[in-house]
């Protein structure tokens, strides 16, 4: 799943 | 996103800005480490790399942006800018680059989510952000008489990181499936190596004196 590669915190 | 992710992020920016700002009223970067402020630029750029293929929210884009560009003002002050520049405490300021990047680097092909290229660099950033504090350290240690913008500095660097332990918290007990084991320990570890410092900032503080770091 693309969704799960993008890291959401900085 | 929650409270302590927002405080987390706000701190971690105005600690960036409280040194941004030190240096350009001073004109002086006395008692700041390059190294950790080139490191610092390092993690930010390995890890925010997918800024031009991975949207996430504007917040975060703006976010990435405002911490590559204010970290990489900071070295060009004290780098290039020609009053700033002899103010820098090259003689001190004398921790190896290798002995945290090496091992971040093998830790981070060894030990990751996934096998791929920004992966990796994201998990390297990970890593090195968690120790790239100490040449500060080790400056501070040395110098011993800590001026105050560098210790509020380092104090809310600190906190920043104190926020994020509180959103992990927060979020594993309300998000369910959330772990995120990596990132935990590594912000566990560098957390740590504030303590000691923040130690004596707050006794400093509580005396309201200078704060000076023992020998």
């Amino acid at each position: 799943k693309m969704g799960d590669e993008i890291h959401d915190e900085l | 996103m929650n409270l302590f992710r927002f405080a987390g992020d706000i701190l971690h920016l105005l600690s960036i800005l409280v040194l941004l700002l030190k240096i350009h009223a001073t004109k002086s970067c006395a008692g700041i480490s390059l190294k950790t402020q080139e490191l610092y630029l390092a993690v930010f750029i390995t890890r925010y790399l997918d800024l031009f293929w991975n949207f996430h929210s504007l917040y975060n884009s703006v976010f990435k942006v405002v911490y590559i560009g204010t970290t990489s003002m900071i070295v060009w002050y004290m780098r290039r800018h020609r009053n700033v520049k002899l103010t820098y405490d090259r003689d001190h300021d004398t921790f190896r680059y290798l002995f945290l990047v090496a091992p971040c680097a093998v830790l981070s092909l060894l030990i990751n989510a996934r096998y791929n290229l920004f992966e990796i660099l994201w998990t390297f950033s990970i890593y090195l952000e968690a120790v790239a504090i100490l040449p500060q350290l080790v400056l501070l240690q040395r110098t011993k008489n800590v001026d105050n913008l560098t210790g509020n500095y380092v104090f809310l660097l600190g906190l920043y990181r104190a926020f994020y332990i509180l959103n992990w918290v927060y979020r594993f007990a309300t998000e369910p499936g959330y772990s995120a084991w990596l990132v935990w320990i590594s912000g566990l570890i560098q957390t740590g190596l504030y303590l000691d410092f923040f130690y004596y900032y707050v006794q400093a503080w509580k005396q309201s004196k200078k704060l000076q770091l023992p020998s």
